[in-house]
């Protein structure tokens, strides 16, 4: 039965998609997992780092997303909404064999009122996924910048969350909320979840402002309890090149800055996750 | 009467609130304005990008937030929510006469689900900023990474959008489904507003990277009708520095590139303003 982990920051742009997609490369690739990555975002953000926008348009017209499995109304297919099964894209990568993802899709932008009077409305994905989850060693959840269904849906199926964070004091703020909003999401919805730790990314090592609020962070009072990965991903220029290409780092350029940290990282990952 | 202007992007961490608060400075101090700053993000990073932590929790205790303007559920004071004009902190820099600003708060995680049945939930800004809006040149409303029901209320009551994008892939991807669930949302709520452009920031523009995404996007035919100003914010760690300070770019280092970069952007967004 696979250990599902959310990638989780309310805080924009502090890499959790770029973790989520590279994580999931190297989970299969260097540690032959069998690995499910979820879009829970409607920009769709890691599902076009793993397939080109017009693969991803024949899919979503032909075959299920994330719209199907959260049964947005926006979605324009007709009928009943696809099994969770029949999402799934099995080797998305054939380079990466044992990498299946379930895409998303725009129609999940309003997903909260379409959802606002269906009971359960949280533990939708939770149930679907108990049909594939043996299939599985890792499934990982890439959420949205945000706390709300989409993401408590991820987070009610999770049995584990990273937070991804970039050195730098806005970013650094949301680590109180977010802790805050969890501990009510944990009260309300009665499940529990496990802080894999904080990642630091997009670090400019040379910068003493970096180092000094990675420093302030691993030794702060209020997060003497988290754990705070060593491996920390560098700002490289590569790791933001690749989705372009549709493409992890890995097969974007393998000996990149970025290729090297993500592959130490998933080591450590793996270690966690116990 | 003021010229009200959204700081737009669902894409996460591409400056929306640097841009807020730097052009919110500017305005004041270079150019005379009369100006408003509006928090709309749970996240307060606005806020406490003029304000100090304490400072914003002082506030917060006795006087009114965007919690109350919005109506929040879970914000602690008892009665009746604080009007609009009681929200307002004048002045909120005493060097920069001028500048005005209605704080965020944590209760606004939530609003979606708590307003889902208030009629009219997307025009409560709208209409209750009617009250002060003549005490105004610009009111400036920097919006959380999303489309939904704080952000609709900033739209609703906008004249105008500024969309801030880092030239990298996944943060262009999202000017198509912006483009696409604006139009959507205009028809909806039957309102109207000005793109005033895209303006590129966290610019490295040695990078090749950089440089061919900004020229891909400013000639692609798909954003033929969209202006990108002429001045770029680069990538300068002042910018992300100055926060911690609870200090605009100009008073934490005025010769930095980032404040002169601002300053330029204002002046050009004055000029498109009209
Ligand atoms: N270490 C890095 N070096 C360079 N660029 C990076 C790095 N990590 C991420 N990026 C780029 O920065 C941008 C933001 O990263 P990403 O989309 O992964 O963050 P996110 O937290 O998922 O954002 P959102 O909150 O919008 O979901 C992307 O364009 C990505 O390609
Ligand atoms: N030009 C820049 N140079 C360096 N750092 C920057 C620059 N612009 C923004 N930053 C920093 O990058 C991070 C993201 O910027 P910011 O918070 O303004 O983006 P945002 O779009 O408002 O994010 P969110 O989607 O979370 O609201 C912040 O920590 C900020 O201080
Ligand atoms: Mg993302
Ligand atoms: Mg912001």
């Amino acid at each position: 039965k696979a250990k599902v982990v959310s990638l989780l920051n309310m805080k924009g742009g502090v890499g959790k998609t770029t973790c989520a997609v590279n994580l999931a490369t190297y989970l299969a690739r260097d540690h032959g997992k069998r690995v499910l990555l979820v879009d829970f975002d409607s920009q769709t953000n890691a599902s076009l780092s793993l397939m080109p926008e017009t693969a991803w348009e024949k899919w979503a017209d032909k075959h299920g997303t994330m719209a199907d499995v959260l049964e947005a109304r926006g979605k324009k297919r007709q009928g009943e909404p696809a099994a969770l099964a029949d999402c799934i894209i099995h080797n998305v990568l054939p380079e990466v064999p044992g990498l299946d993802l379930i895409p998303s899709h725009l129609a999940l932008t309003f997903i909260d009122l379409d959802l606002a009077a269906r009971p359960g409305r949280e533990r939708i994905v939770s149930r679907k996924l108990a049909k594939v989850i043996g299939n599985y060693d890792v499934i990982l959840c890439d959420c949205p910048p945000n706390l709300m269904t989409a993401t408590q849906n991820a987070l009610y199926a999770s049995d584990a969350y990273l937070i991804p964070m970039q050195p730098d004091y806005l970013s650094t703020l949301g680590l109180n909320l977010l802790q805050d909003r969890l501990t009510y999401l944990k009260r309300e919805l009665e499940f529990k979840i496990t802080c894999l730790g904080v990642v630091f990314t997009r670090v400019r090592g040379w910068l003493r402002y970096h180092a000094e609020t990675m420093e302030r962070l691993r030794t702060a009072k209020d997060f003497k309890r988290i754990h705070f990965f060593e491996t920390v991903i560098p700002e490289n220029i590569k790791l933001a090149e690749a989705p372009m290409e549709a493409k992890p780092i890995e097969l974007h350029d393998s000996t990149a800055s970025g290729a090297e940290a993500y592959r130490a990282l998933t080591k450590e990952f793996v270690a966690r996750l116990g």
